[in-house]
């Protein structure tokens, strides 16, 4: 038997959110450290790393590790059925072929249920080694968003270049070219409106902005995001999930492939 | 001209 109960709801409608539109179906692979989901996007650019710790829920139960997999279109559809402000409860028997998500109002006057069918997934998970970036770039998350956004009017990619003067994001095309450069913040009054570098060496790396674009729909779980950086590797974008109090839930983190010289 | 890479040259098979 599998149950996890999230007060919080909404957070699970953003966590499908961000992930719904980069791939069409992957496992949510639950254990007693709470559900984890690993998997990458058809053409194998970009991967997502997700996870939401069981003591993030007010009740979760997982008597022994289970493999859930889901058409993630189907789920968000599901989930979009849930108010903002419901508690959902997600439940699975074992060997289940079907998942159920409750939704309570929070007066507890309307409860609905939702079963949805599983599907069988030849899921293959890749190792992640443990990196020592030599950049990480700290910024808020509505800014990244903007940029990203910004930099798409001008072409298909975006040159990330980081020194210990800070960051710049440039994009060019037929158009045109555009720059976008970061200061660290001197001195912000709140955290969340900090850019920082913490920066071990230079770094210049090149990324499609479309992907960008599509991990970008996380920023409503967290106000702030990290770009972990080192040459010739993939860069991980990370947005943490935290609750209203600012706890942390989990993460959600994105890896993107760089744009290289042949 | 650059070109994109895929993860799977960079992260190996679990």
């Amino acid at each position: 038997m599998f149950e996890a109960r999230l007060v919080e709801g909404s957070l699970l409608k953003k966590v499908m959110e961000s992930i719904k539109d980069l791939l069409n179906e992957a496992s949510w692979d639950c254990s007693g450290n709470g559900m984890c989901l690993q998997a990458m996007d058809s053409s194998h650019v970009a991967l997502v790393s997700l996870m939401l710790k069981s003591d993030g829920f007010e009740n979760y139960r997982c008597d022994r590790s289970i493999s859930l997999g889901i058409n993630l279109a189907s789920m968000s559809k599901i989930l979009k059925c849930a108010s903002n402000d419901d508690i959902i409860t997600i439940r699975a028997e074992d060997d289940a072929d079907a998942i159920t998500f409750m939704f309570e109002s929070p007066k507890q006057d309307r409860v609905s249920d939702y079963e949805m069918k599983l599907m069988n997934l030849d899921t293959e998970h890749l190792g992640i080694p443990d990196t020592e970036y030599a950049c990480v770039i700290k910024m808020p998350s509505g800014e990244f968003s903007r940029i990203c956004r910004d930099l798409s009017v001008l072409g298909d990619s975006v040159i990330i270049c980081c020194t210990k003067d800070g960051v710049r994001f440039s994009a060019k095309g037929d158009l045109g070219n555009g720059n976008i450069k970061l200061a660290q913040s001197a001195n912000v009054d709140k955290e969340e409106e900090a850019v920082v570098v913490d920066m071990r060496e230079a770094v210049t790396l090149t990324f499609s902005l479309r992907y960008l674009n599509f991990f970008t729909k996380a920023a409503p779980l967290s106000s702030q995001v990290s770009l972990s950086m080192s040459e010739d590797v993939p860069l991980m974008v990370e947005y943490k999930i935290n609750d209203k109090e600012g706890d942390s839930k989990g993460y959600v983190r994105y890896y993107l492939a760089p744009k290289i010289e042949d | 001209v650059k070109n994109q890479s895929t993860l799977t040259s960079f992260f190996k098979k679990a």
